[in-house]
């Protein structure tokens, strides 16, 4: 099993859509994969058909230490298994960070699961606080998200800031698995200068699969559906068919 | 003197951008204009042209009992006056959190201020944690820029929740100010429904001022200056404009 987690603290950056459509591609492709949520807004959630307020059993329950098999669903048009946010996830920042072991609840609830799956992908918050430092120690590497705009290139040095940290304190194994450019639109300027600032960067690091702007990416959630499922022929799914192969290559 | 934290949970819904322009815009009205930045990742700050790692006396420093008056700053291009966010931000949420008072710190250090400002926009993370709540308690209103977008329509309702609490608990007057269409691609279906949603949900709280998606907005910050001096004949300078007079004609 190896768990990735998709952290970009800046905000709107695709975290949940790469999230989603990369783990119902590998799915797609055979492999036995789960997406854990712990941004309390719960868009991967929300966007897997689950509605927040009538779960019973999600992450909140699981940090507070209920097994995460109980809490673990599978996601039908998805073909994923789902560990979801649940409502009161919101006041477990406040709440863990008063306890002792706050930093590994995460790591300690999904070690259980290693014979289950093949890949567990965390979606985070926008953010570097309790839940996403539970999910970098939790996490074997690290996949970021990444508009080629000017406040998401200048938020990067705070994530490897983090990750330097929980690397020599935490989790001594942690690593950028790579960078993954969102919402590209390669008609503008500034989408060019970045990327190639990031190419100088981060060399092979950064994923040659670039996910374009498109709509359908935009509407597929609302239906509860993969892009796969939902626009088949658009840009986007062309986008996620090539990114899951990428990610084969990378990491299987 | 007014003040607005500028606040939505969901990530990348243009809200350093509408803080910068918008506050830009007013002092450019001859208003007297403070801009607060309580986001760790400092983009309000980084867009105006401040360097987070020289600075010396930041928020961080304001919210552990610094005077304000000894952190704000002239930013020129923009005409209006920052409280910047310091390096070291990013800790205060737990740090403050372990506080008694943790939840009236910043609206004490902005009280001796309200001579000086007309209007203080505070530019919030996207998060609904300490800092934000800080923001909100600190505030008279709040001005929710929105995507319209599936994920942003499902945030709404945790945002009003928390205006809810808070006015039973810290801020009796707090309300909500208004909703600013962020991004808009009027082209598409997805956001003429979103649109017509928030219409019927939000009547005139929804500002008629949107602000289209035009990529001269992403360009301005990297040059460190607002969009009227960047492009002022861009659609996102027209959209600044427009705004700037329909704030001025609710709240003046
Ligand atoms: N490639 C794309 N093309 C068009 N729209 C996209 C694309 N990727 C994401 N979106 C839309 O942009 C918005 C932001 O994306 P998303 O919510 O996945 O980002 P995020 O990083 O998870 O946000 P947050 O920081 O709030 O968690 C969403 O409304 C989503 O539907
Ligand atoms: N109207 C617009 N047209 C084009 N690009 C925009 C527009 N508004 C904002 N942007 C760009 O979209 C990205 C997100 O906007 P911004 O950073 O202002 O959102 P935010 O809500 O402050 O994000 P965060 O949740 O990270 O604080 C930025 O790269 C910004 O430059
Ligand atoms: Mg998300
Ligand atoms: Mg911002």
């Amino acid at each position: 099993m190896k768990t990735f987690a998709i952290l970009n603290q800046k905000g709107g950056t695709g975290k949940t859509t790469i999230t989603m459509n990369l783990a119902a591609q590998l799915a797609a492709l055979g492999q036995r994969v789960l997406v854990a949520d712990v941004d309390p807004q719960g868009n991967s959630t929300s966007g897997s058909g689950v509605e927040k307020q009538f779960l019973v059993c999600g992450m909140y329950e699981v940090l507070s230490g209920v097994p995460a098999k109980e809490a673990v669903a599978y996601c039908l048009p998805y073909r994923y298994h789902l560990l979801a946010a649940s409502r009161n996830l919101a006041g477990a920042e406040i709440e863990l960070s008063q306890e002792e072991d706050w930093r590994t609840r995460l790591r300690d609830a999904l070690l259980p699961l290693a014979d289950d799956f093949d890949y567990i992908f965390i979606d985070c918050p926008p953010s570097l606080g309790v839940l996403s430092v539970n999910a970098l120690i939790a996490a074997d590497q690290v996949l970021i998200p990444m508009q080629c705009e000017y406040f998401s290139l200048e938020g990067l040095s705070d994530i490897a800031d983090t990750i330097r940290r929980l690397r020599d304190g935490w989790n001594p194994q942690l690593s950028v698995a790579g960078i993954i450019r969102s919402m590209l639109d390669s008609r503008n300027l500034l989408a060019r200068d970045v990327s190639r600032e990031l190419e100088l960067h981060f060399g092979d690091k950064l994923f040659r699969t670039a996910i374009v702007r498109n709509v359908r990416l935009a509407e597929a959630p609302s239906h509860h559906l993969p892009i796969m499922s939902y626009a088949p022929h658009s840009n986007g799914a062309a986008c996620f068919r090539e990114l899951g192969n990428e990610f084969m290559e990378r990491f299987a």
